[in-house]
């Protein structure tokens, strides 16, 4: 672990999908149980401590 | 850290020692579940301070791009690893992309009519200690982290970036802050580290060249007065000179750009990287 506590700068991932099946949308993505997307950070080593949403997107902060 | 999740794009921006390209192989499995598969990839980051504290597969860009090129599937076939230097050997901007051009535009829903959207990411550090000091919580204020964040909002400015946007923001305890900031479908993000001597904080943003983005970038300067800087712009398409407005943005505000670096990405557009320093007094 960094000396400092300080560890660095961020890593930032930026993922693009399709899909040619209308039903899924407009929500797509936002489909996604948040069970999932839980279970995806915690591969991340990460939890949400706050989360927002509107009728585009919705937005989590997330802790280490 | 955030999470950005839009109806065919997710962004996870995570700092510290994360794993965080193991979460490419369950978003593909998840999305493949709702009937959506992957058309377009791109991983970003600054340079690792401390690259030993770095778990597999982080422990270099070279083991990145192959652990990147093994998950991610074949049709994206247009690919590129780019690592964009400085001046300085500690600050390089590495960049990683994949494309299936066959899928890619069509599916941006978040591509205003006639505008052309950029994203800005920007790290500072030796944030200015009095203004650094802000983003500490009073000892044992009892309140819990979204008040306390939402006081700092307040506090810092930060709530005047884009008085238009709705955020939400969290206070870590004792000191840290987070914030992401939602206008229409256009997001910003804040991550502050205040400690005094490895003082660290981002900000990052969509925005279209016709916004006055050297107005946002003098209030986030403001708000932060970092010793160093550094800003990658991102593009779709190219000849662009967006850039040349965020330099002279910041140049009264005593920050000078050292370096340029641009480079341009298979179906993935450009990047722009420049690192800039406060002007010794």
């Amino acid at each position: 672990m960094a000396v400092s506590g300080f560890e660095g700068f961020e890593k930032r991932l930026e993922l693009h999908f399709f899909g040619d099946d209308p039903a899924i949308f407009p929500l797509g993505l936002r489909k996604l149980e948040f069970e999932s997307l839980e279970q995806v950070l915690e591969a991340v080593q990460c939890t949400v401590v706050s989360a927002v949403g509107n009728s585009y997107f919705d937005a989590y902060v997330l802790s280490e | 850290s955030s999470l950005f999740v839009y109806p065919t794009k997710i962004i996870i921006k995570t700092c510290g020692t994360t794993q965080l390209l193991k979460s490419i192989l369950p978003l593909i499995q998840y999305a493949h579940h709702l009937g959506l598969a992957l058309c377009s990839c791109r991983y970003t980051r600054g340079s690792f301070i401390f690259p030993k504290s770095q778990p597999f597969p982080h422990t270099s860009f070279k083991d990145e791009v192959t652990y990147l090129q093994d998950t991610i599937p074949s049709n994206l076939c247009f690919r590129k690893a780019s690592i964009m230097p400085s001046k300085s050997s500690s600050h390089s901007w590495h960049v990683f992309t994949a494309n299936d051009t066959t899928h890619t535009l069509p599916h941006m829903p978040y591509v205003h009519d006639n505008e052309l959207l950029f994203t800005m990411e920007i790290c500072m550090t030796e944030l200015d200690p009095i203004l650094a000091r802000k983003f500490f919580r009073p000892s044992e204020d009892g309140k819990p982290g979204d008040s306390a964040g939402k006081e700092m909002t307040e506090l810092t400015g930060i709530n005047e970036i884009n008085p238009e946007a709705l955020i939400c923001d969290f206070a870590f305890d004792p000191c840290g802050y987070s914030m992401n900031g939602m206008d229409g479908d256009w997001y910003s993000t804040i991550h502050v580290t205040p400690e005094d001597g490895f003082s660290y904080a981002s900000f990052e943003c969509v925005s279209s060249v016709n916004d006055n983005i050297a107005h946002v970038l003098r209030k986030v300067v403001k708000i932060f007065r970092p010793g160093t800087m550094s800003i990658s712009t991102t593009w779709n398409g190219f000849g662009n000179d967006i850039w040349r407005q965020m330099a002279s943005a910041v140049e009264p505000l005593g920050m000078k750009c050292r370096s340029f670096a641009m480079d341009q990405f298979p179906a993935a557009g450009t990047v722009v990287f420049q690192t800039f320093t406060a002007r010794r007094k």
